[in-house]
């Protein structure tokens, strides 16, 4: 563990946390993408496929629990909660996620590291990871307006992947034979799709201004 | 290290 993957996991536990915050304590989900929890959801449930066969710390294995117990909850509470269904924007919210988890499972069973279920099903949880953020951009996009809860969620989100790319640079470095080219071009891909978010969420905080993204 | 332990990262 070095200080970048840890800052990472914190940045990317805070992004659920104050999803769940602004979910729970307003009861509404205006702005928030049911698809991308979903997409997440379903990113989580593939790749923790080995949470009770492989034990790797405590930490660890918390960690996995609290990320899915997370996104499944807020796919539950836009889905089904009586009051913070009503505030979800599904004329808005209309991006065909399902159209991209095709593709990402085609090339999870083409490039992978290894030809195994468990192998494959990670791999396919990394690909779809890096574009699950689409469909909230693109409804953030439609709605101009991002209330200050979703751009930090938005941030948070972008944020844990580079602080993770800082991780294995460092790894490279410091430990033999680490090195996964999938993780971390899907991992460039997923921070790369961020950056024009990163922007205008920098240029709205420099100004000190609402965060607008252009059309 | 065995091929699952370098899944190490969440």
């Amino acid at each position: 563990m070095n200080i970048f993957r840890l800052a990472g996991d914190m940045t990317h536990l805070a992004s659920v946390l104050v999803l769940l915050l602004k979910i729970h304590t307003i009861k509404s989900c205006a702005g928030i993408s049911l698809k991308t929890q979903e997409l997440y959801a379903l990113v989580f449930a593939t790749r923790y496929l080995d949470i009770f066969t492989n034990y790797i710390s405590f930490y660890n294995t918390i960690m996995k629990l609290i990320f899915l117990g997370s996104s499944f909850s807020i796919v539950w509470y836009i889905k089904r909660h009586k009051i913070v269904h009503r505030s979800y924007d599904k004329d808005q919210d209309t991006f065909r996620h399902w159209f991209i988890v095709l593709p990402c499972l085609v090339l999870a069973l083409l490039i992978n590291e290894r030809f195994t279920f468990k192998e494959v099903m990670w791999t396919f949880s990394l690909y779809l990871e890096a574009v699950a953020i689409l469909p909230q951009l693109v409804l953030l996009q439609r709605t101009r307006n991002i209330d200050n809860l979703t751009g930090q969620y938005v941030f948070l989100l972008g944020a844990y992947r580079a602080l993770y790319i800082l991780n294995w640079i460092y790894r490279y470095f410091t430990e033999d034979h680490y090195i996964h080219w999938i993780t971390w071009i899907a991992g460039l891909v997923q921070t790369l799709l961020y950056a024009d978010f990163f922007y205008y969420y920098f240029q709205s905080w420099k100004n000190n201004a609402k965060l607008e993204l252009p059309a | 290290p065995p091929f699952n332990l370098m899944k190490d990262e969440l």
